[in-house]
């Protein structure tokens, strides 16, 4: 554990939440991709299946129960208890042609030809685009609430520090994971649009629109 | 190549 790890596991935890206070707040989940969350929960779930197999730690226990469960309260918030919100209309991207290359992917492209190991595998992968059906949702209505933009920026900024944390491992611990350090690189460089948008409008007090 | 490591990061 460094802080870059630390940090970057915060951000991550600070998203979800916000997201989460965000829909129960406003009784609401306009602007929201339901598609993106079903994906997180999706990752979580086939990334996680070894709390059934292995124990780690405390943290690492505690911390994936937690972004599970947030995980499916999300889901379930959105497709259930505020459904009438759901800004389905806008919410058109086609998961199926993130999730069938990432799983034939996943297949190809593993460190172990096994189960578990093929499904983190799947999980870092579909990690990596899984916000795509998001980011297409704003592009398609213009704009995102502040909070949405939050939210965001949270999600984008924990991949990055873990891309901090890699270089760190790299150097200090001689460890490297090839696979989940390409998908964390594609994954950071999906956000560097929106963070400049952030950056340049949010910070500065102004709603984020873009040009129609 | 590097191999299967335990997933101790989240």
């Amino acid at each position: 554990m460094n802080i870059f790890r630390l940090a970057g596991d915060l951000s991550h935890l600070a998203a979800i939440i916000i997201l989460l206070l965000k829909i129960w707040k406003t009784r609401s989940c306009a602007g929201i991709s339901g598609k993106s969350q079903i994906l997180f929960a999706l990752v979580f779930t086939t990334r996680y299946l070894d709390l059934l197999t292995s124990f780690i730690s405390l943290y690492n226990t505690f911390m994936k129960v937690v972004y599970i469960g947030c995980a499916y309260a999300t889901v379930y918030l959105i497709y259930m208890k505020f459904k009438a919100t759901y800004d389905g209309n806008h919410d058109t991207f086609r998961v199926e042609f993130l999730v069938v290359p990432v799983g034939g992917l996943a297949f190809l492209v593993n460190h172990d030809f096994s189960p578990l190991e093929i499904l983190w595998t799947f999980s870092i992968y579909l990690e990596s685009v899984a916000i795509l059906p998001q980011l297409f949702l704003i592009s398609k209505t213009g704009e995102a609430e502040t909070i949405t933009t939050h939210y965001l920026f949270c999600l984008g900024v924990y991949r990055a520090l873990y891309l901090f944390n890699w270089i760190w491992r790299f150097y200090f611990e001689g460890f490297f994971d090839m696979i989940a350090i390409v998908a964390g690189v594609v994954q950071t460089i999906l956000y560097c649009d929106f963070f400049y948008l952030y950056v340049t409008k949010v910070l500065k007090g102004k709603k984020l629109s873009l040009p129609a | 190549e590097d191999d299967a490591q335990p997933k101790d990061e989240l």
